[in-house]
């Protein structure tokens, strides 16, 4: 199967709706400035299968969600009148048989997450069952490496190793 | 579960040492280097931990330790071709993991993922290296929208581009 | 010591945001980012520990670690310079510091080094970035003699070919 | 002042005595390949200067020598027969009075080191004096940036900061 796109709402650097179309293609290439909002994207392709929040670079999950720009005269850092309080992202993947599935993963305003497979609401281990199936086994990540990771894999202890070829296996 | 754990094992053993030969021959080196994995335990392979061992080409045996960015890099990218061959997820998702590597590894880095993209096999690349994405079939481009104080994304389909060539 | 540490801070403090709005301005935001230096303890400076905070422009504040690893660089940069401005050693040695940053950022680094190196004032920058050693005065290349399992160096003047651009 | 250039004698990845021009220029780029030995040069100009070898990605000293090319045959690990047993490095210096100095720095069979300026054997201390009075303060190390550490410059903690400035005020 592949990733179509991802449909983002509000999530980190991404205001309002935006879509990520990933073309027809196996072989994508995501570029642009610093600081443009690339590894944001792997974010949120992460943060859709189920990733911790701790693990994308923020302690809550109510970090993810966009925060505007400060104007000028604001004293504090609270949050700003008009930012969201909710956020979400949906990744679009398309199986071997050729059946459209849609993952959406949402932040709620009281910061916990909501997930649904085609709209229909599912609990977090049903979700991850949903994954599994497509061979996506988020226990093991490995086939996530983010931005600084790389060259940890090769001189990652002995034990670690095991443990990543347990999960796999 | 230990014949499972085995079952892995034995796969990505054999296939360590074919992933980084691939990464690291070149016209001077036909044959590549040298990468294996070294049960610490053979008896309680699962309680015990798995050691990698790479060796360039030409270079004498050393710790991971004492390899430099470059060849760190290539190592670990075997390492992760060679686990993710045993129960392939569709997709991959790279973050800069080109970062350290020079001109040459960039080409093999690139060559590889051509050669292995296909159904079943996608890579999601982020890159600041031309010559890396240059090689991909779409291109994703990420800017940041001043105004709106947001970042947006344009697909391009590079395919339409290959017969120009 | 209180002093000194006073003197070393307030020195540090005002160069650190001159040097970070240089390396951030550019056509679209000629003022550049904001960067400074905090006191957790300013009654007791020397006992509490001291917060660098640095904006991009445009941006709105956020802890360091919410940066992109390209800004990060930039940040960290200005901070080793403006430490280096208050007792500065005669040279500085750079290893690949460039690895994280789009060809806009290797400029304004390049151009920093270019209008501050000179006699009390050397860098010297290990590179894998044309765009960033092309600039250099020296060109040292460290190439591996295979027959020898040996690394060489060749040093090329860069000078002498300034006038024919 | 200014370093002129480095002379290495079977330092790491540098067999025999090699020499490290750096050119009549104040911005100098080290350019070459991965795996040439860039930041092995980098490991000579920290060595001698004084940089701790834990620092230098070795454990002992001893791992900074010259070893040569595995031979076919050899079953295990253990020195070849005609593996240096000595390295050093020596590091030209003019400073701004035009004076040379030279300053080298020695692994002996042991595994301790020696230092000499202008030929003369001195103490660490002397040594580390010496370079203090050229304002190289080896203890800050702050024009010092090795492969990969650059980005934790800016996140380093807030105590870290501090103790940076004490050492260089
Ligand atoms: N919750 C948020 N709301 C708004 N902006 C955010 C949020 N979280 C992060 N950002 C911004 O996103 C930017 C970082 O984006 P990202 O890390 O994706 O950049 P990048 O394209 O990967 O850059 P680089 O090439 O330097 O790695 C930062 O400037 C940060 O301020
Ligand atoms: N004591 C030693 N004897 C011989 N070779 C050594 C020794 N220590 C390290 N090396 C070799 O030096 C090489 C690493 O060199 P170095 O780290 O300087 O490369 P580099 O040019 O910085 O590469 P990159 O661009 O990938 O960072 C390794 O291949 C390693 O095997
Ligand atoms: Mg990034
Ligand atoms: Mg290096």
């Amino acid at each position: 199967g592949k990733l179509e796109r991802l449909e983002l709402c509000n999530f980190k650097s991404y205001k309002g709706h935006q879509t990520i179309h990933l073309g027809d293609s196996y072989f994508t290439s995501i570029i642009g400035p610093n600081g443009s909002g690339k590894s944001n994207s792997m974010d949120a392709i992460s943060f859709v299968l189920g990733i911790k929040s701790k693990d994308l670079r923020s302690a809550h999950l109510s970090e993810l969600i966009y925060r505007g720009r400060k104007l000028l005269g604001d004293a504090d850092e609270s949050t700003q009148r008009d930012d969201p309080t909710t956020a979400w992202v949906m990744a679009v993947y398309t199986d071997d048989d050729g059946v459209e599935h849609r993952w959406k993963r949402t932040i709620t305003a009281s910061g916990s997450s909501e997930y649904r497979i085609n709209e229909k609401p599912v609990t977090a281990a049903a979700y991850n069952k949903a994954l599994e199936h497509q061979n996506i086994l988020i226990k093991a990540r490995n086939f996530l490496v983010f931005q600084g990771d790389v060259e940890a894999i090769a001189s990652q202890s002995p034990l670690d190793l095991t443990r990543l070829i347990e999960q796999i296996s | 579960r230990f014949e499972l754990f085995n079952k892995a094992f034995a796969h990505i053993s054999e296939e360590i040492s074919v992933v980084y030969k691939d990464l690291t021959k070149s016209e001077a080196f036909p044959l590549g280097g040298t990468a294996y994995l070294d049960l610490e335990d053979p008896n309680e392979p699962v309680n015990g931990g798995i050691k990698y061992h790479a060796m360039p080409p030409l270079k004498r045996f050393r710790d991971m330790e004492h390899l430099s960015g470059g060849e760190k890099t290539m190592a670990a990218l075997a390492l992760l071709f060679a686990v993710h061959s045993y129960q392939p997820s569709p997709f991959f998702v790279l973050d800069e993991v080109d970062a350290a590597l020079d001109n040459t590894n960039v080409k093999k880095i690139s060559n590889y993922i051509r050669s292995h993209s296909g159904p079943g096999f996608q890579f999601i690349v982020i890159s600041l290296k031309a010559k890396l994405f240059q090689q991909s079939d779409a291109l994703v481009g990420i800017y940041r929208d001043q105004v709106e104080c947001s970042s947006k994304s344009l697909t391009l389909d590079l395919k339409q581009y290959v017969d120009q060539q």
